[in-house]
């Protein structure tokens, strides 16, 4: 584990703590895509198919239940709480799921290291948390007002990819060269979507005024 | 060569 990796996992568990806390105290979650983290529950679903037989280290066990946990408990709030439910809008919140699951679904059977059911899923959940933000990036630029607190997650999932980029290369150069093209394309690909968010949320920074999407 | 080597990741 070198330092960014771990920095990349903790602004990756700070946005997602950010947003359940969010939700959970002030009991509204106006501004935060439902498409988007039922994206993000499939994701991990996906991905830690293995979690109580492969075992790699305390760490990874915990952030793997934790990431499970706060995705659902995400979805579960913006679809089941009696209050937060009320403050989803879901008119502006119209991108499509299979759009972004169906390409997804035939790349991992098409793309894969191995043809086996765990692998599969492991690739589809690569592929799909790349492209799994765009229904949040499409609602923040829809409604251009962006509460400071949806601001910060997204900046921080943005934060994670980057980090986790350097991670990559810091890996390459210290461990085995082995090349992990599926990993690695899609990780790029995912971190160049928040190019153009960092864009304006570094603006709005530097000027400190609110942060607004052009249209 | 570990093809696996990313999957400790997250």
């Amino acid at each position: 584990m070198n330092i960014f990796r771990l920095a990349g996992d903790m602004t990756h568990l700070a946005s997602v703590l950010v947003l359940l806390l969010k939700i959970h105290t002030i009991k509204s979650c106006s501004g935060v895509s439902l498409k988007t983290q039922e994206l993000y529950a499939l994701v991990f679903a996906t991905r830690y198919l293995d979690i109580f037989v492969t075992y790699v280290s305390f760490y990874n066990t915990v952030m793997k239940l934790i990431f499970l946990g706060s995705s659902f408990s995400i979805v579960w709030y913006i679809r089941r709480h009696r209050v937060v439910r009320r403050s989803y809008d879901k008119d502006q919140d119209t991108f499509r799921h299979l759009f972004l699951l169906l390409p997804c679904l035939v790349l991992a059977l098409v793309i894969n290291e191995k043809f086996t059911f765990k692998e599969v899923m492991w690739t589809f959940s690569i592929y799909l948390e790349a492209v799994a933000i765009l229904p949040q990036l499409v609602l923040l630029q829809r409604t251009r007002n962006i509460d400071n607190l949806t601001g910060q997650y997204v900046f921080l999932l943005g934060a994670y990819r980057a980090l986790y980029i350097l991670n990559w290369i810091y890996r390459y150069f210290t461990e085995e060269h082995y090349v992990h093209w599926i990993t690695w394309i899609a990780g790029i690909i995912q971190t160049l979507l928040y190019a153009d968010f960092f864009y304006y949320y570094f603006q709005s920074w530097k000027n400190s005024v609110k942060l607004e999407l052009p249209a | 060569i570990d093809a696996d080597s990313l999957k400790d990741e997250l």
